[in-house]
């Protein structure tokens, strides 16, 4: 459903050129459950990116479900993005204006849902991730691991067939960190959702089915799968 | 050297009140090494947040070397934040606009340090952190882990006597999070800093010389010290 084909990202500046990835070559089949390990600045975020559509690769080739992401307009990829994929950021990315249910329905506004429809699933999806007292607040109210648990709850707004997930128990303690993960591995066993997972925290490996390992810009090794 | 009387803090909007901290009382003596834990939204963050004056308790005394903060100008305030504490924040608040090493350099310029021995200075430090070779990068041209070495050294820059760190190694693989640890504990040892870390990792407990558990606001327990 994931394929890389020798995958290059070289960012560039008039200062500088930084090889963040290289030549990656990878492939992750329908209910994978990929997790990615490399040392900080290995180019664990940029591989999520491509893989979300967020940026192009510099050389190389990113196919979803089999089409290059390189021949789908700006509407096409923005679909593929709301429809199919959902992105736990590193930073979260909430929108600071908006309350926490607010940040869990807007994907569900560009899909036009009802109203309705869409305040009943943001509650429960942000009941799941123990944040339904705080559905009112805005961003700066809320601590850093509630913030990263509304961002869970955005993710999985659309029902996503993939779920791209960029350190997401970083800022949580240990009980609400396996509360996270046990609603990304049901994800993944109940609803057969793909997800490719980052992480720097070596008892989170073991959720998956194959280890991805990352090391300047380069994998490094493959375990399982 | 930090003492906490009965210190209380709740956030009040029009439409509810959160008790973040309740009856807090602590002291932390001169070269300790305390390490606080607990759940997300436990109150780590706003007790360090009280402890480095960067806001006030609803009630209750926060008293630095002494001195009630409450009876402190804005001035003074200032000063003592600038010379005395280093902060590592939870989301690094880094300079958008500003480099690497321009960030590192900002505390040393309120200090009017010269230009030459700032960028002395501020290029050692991110030596430490290993970030030399990314220094004229901005925040947005550099890794989540790099953004969070870039806040760690910005927070050795004026050589603080108290050193707060709100979850200083949740972005960095095991191998970087441990060369943090070291850069931190030699402060304590060497340099006989007091420093208050904040974290969920367990694994970082023993760096401490005493630990304060958080639950709903209120200390839970303190082990050793
Ligand atoms: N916009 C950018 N411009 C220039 N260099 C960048 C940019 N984004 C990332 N880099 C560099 O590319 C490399 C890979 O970055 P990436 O964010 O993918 O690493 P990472 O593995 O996610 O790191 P971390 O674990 O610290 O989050 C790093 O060296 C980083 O400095
Ligand atoms: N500005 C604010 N307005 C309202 N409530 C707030 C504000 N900041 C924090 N809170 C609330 O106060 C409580 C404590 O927050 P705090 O950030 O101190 O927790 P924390 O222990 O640091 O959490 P984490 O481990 O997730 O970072 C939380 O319930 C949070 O929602
Ligand atoms: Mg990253
Ligand atoms: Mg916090």
């Amino acid at each position: 459903v994931v394929e890389l084909v020798d995958v290059s990202k070289i960012y560039k500046t008039e200062f500088y050129e930084v090889k963040a990835l290289e030549n990656v070559n990878l492939e992750i089949e329908e209910g994978d459950f990929a997790v990615i390990m490399g040392p900080s600045g290995s180019g664990k975020s940029t591989l999520l990116n491509l893989i979300g559509c967020l940026d192009k690769p510099t050389s190389g080739k990113v196919l979803i479900n089999g089409i290059e992401t390189i021949n789908l307009s700006d509407k096409e990829l923005t679909e593929l993005r709301r429809d199919t994929i959902g992105f736990i950021f590193q930073t979260y990315n909430l929108i600071p204006t908006l309350s926490a249910l607010e940040n869990v329905e807007l994907p569900m506004i560009f899909k036009g849902i009802s109203k309705y429809e869409r305040e009943r699933r943001a509650k429960k999806l942000l009941g799941i991730v123990g944040l339904e007292r705080e559905m009112d607040r805005k961003p700066n109210e809320l601590s850093g691991g509630q913030q990263q648990r509304v961002a869970i709850a955005r993710a999985l707004a659309n029902d996503p067939k993939i779920l791209l997930c960029d350190e997401p128990t970083g800022n949580l303690d240990t009980k609400s960190g396996e509360q996270v993960m046990d609603i990304i591995k049901e994800q993944n066993e109940e609803r057969g959702v793909t997800v490719i997972l980052v992480t720097h925290d070596p008892t989170l490996a073991k959720y998956g089915n194959f280890i991805i390992r990352l090391r300047d810009g380069k994998i490094e090794g493959i375990e399982g799968g």
